[in-house]
């Protein structure tokens, strides 16, 4: 027996908002740890990773590890029929073949359940080291998805160079070029605490910052790389997840794009770089 | 741009 409740359903819906277009047909790994999620998009070059841990859930049971395989886009269906403050419950049996979504507004007088087929899905799993970073970059969420966008209007590659002191993204086109810099804001501006938890990660509290861009960069090494904006712009639908996003990059490797969720978890995207030949 | 590199390239599946 799965079964999760969320209190503020707001939050599985811009989660499924935010990866929707993305891929189209996933597991969901139901454990006593939580709701997690691994799917890559149909052409390999980007991936998302979902945790939603179960201590983030007003009630949370997971008697055996379940796996549901899910059409997101059908899920994504089924959530926008929940309002923005019900109270979101998924339920499934160990050997069920449907997962039930139930809805209940706050004041708990109209009640709706949705059952959806499940999926039998062969997915790849890819093994993701924990690395260390040469730069990790922290910014408004809001403000990188407004560089990506107004990016994508000249050209369809984004040149993110990470230094000491700043981070610029680079594009160029048919038309023109531009170049977008933003400067680290001096140290103690992005006003957070991090706490560490148990498991998987950090918990990260920001506290709303009045103005600026509130760049916060931790560099090992000077990071140069190329990535596709298309996938950018489609990572950025989760900015209303999270008032900041992390950017980590390293030499070759792919950035991380991630968005967490307060106190629940967070969504990770990564994606392969363009290499020059 | 380069060319797009797909994540097998850098991770392993599982």
């Amino acid at each position: 027996m799965f079964e999760a409740r969320i209190l503020q359903g707001s939050i599985l819906k811009k989660v499924l908002e935010s990866i929707k277009d993305l891929v189209t047909d996933a597991n969901f790994e139901c454990t006593a740890n939580g709701f997690a999620l691994q799917a890559m998009d149909s052409s390999h070059v980007s991936l998302v990773a979902l945790m939603l841990r179960s201590t983030g859930f007003d009630h949370y049971r997971c008697d055996r590890d379940v796996t549901m395989g899910m059409n997101l886009l059908n899920m994504s269906k089924m959530l926008k029929c929940a309002d923005n403050d019900d109270t979101i419950t998924m339920k499934a049996d160990d050997a069920g073949d449907v997962v039930t979504f139930m809805f209940e507004n706050p004041k708990a007088d109209k009640i709706s359940d949705f059952q959806m087929k499940l999926m039998d899905i062969d997915t790849e799993h890819l093994g993701i080291p924990d690395t260390e970073y040469e730069a990790t970059v922290k910014m408004s969420s809001n403000e990188f998805q407004r560089i990506c966008r107004d990016l994508s209007s000249i050209g369809d590659t984004v040149t993110i160079a990470v230094t000491k002191d700043s981070v610029k993204f680079t594009t160029s086109g048919d038309i023109g070029e531009a170049n977008i810099t933003c400067r680290r804001t001096s140290d103690g501006d992005m006003k957070e605490e991090k706490v560490k938890t148990e498991e998987d990660g950090e918990k990260v509290h920001n506290t709303k910052s009045s103005e600026g861009q509130n760049v916060d960069i931790d560099l090992q090494e000077p990071v140069t790389l190329t990535f596709a904006l298309r996938y950018l712009n489609s990572f950025c639908k989760a900015t209303s997840l999270c008032e900041n996003v992390r950017l980590q990059l390293s030499k070759e490797l792919p950035v991380v794009v991630q968005y967490l969720i307060e106190d629940m978890g967070y969504v990770r995207f990564y994606l392969a770089p363009k290499i020059e030949e | 741009g380069g060319r797009q590199k797909t994540l097998k390239s850098f991770f392993s599946t599982t």
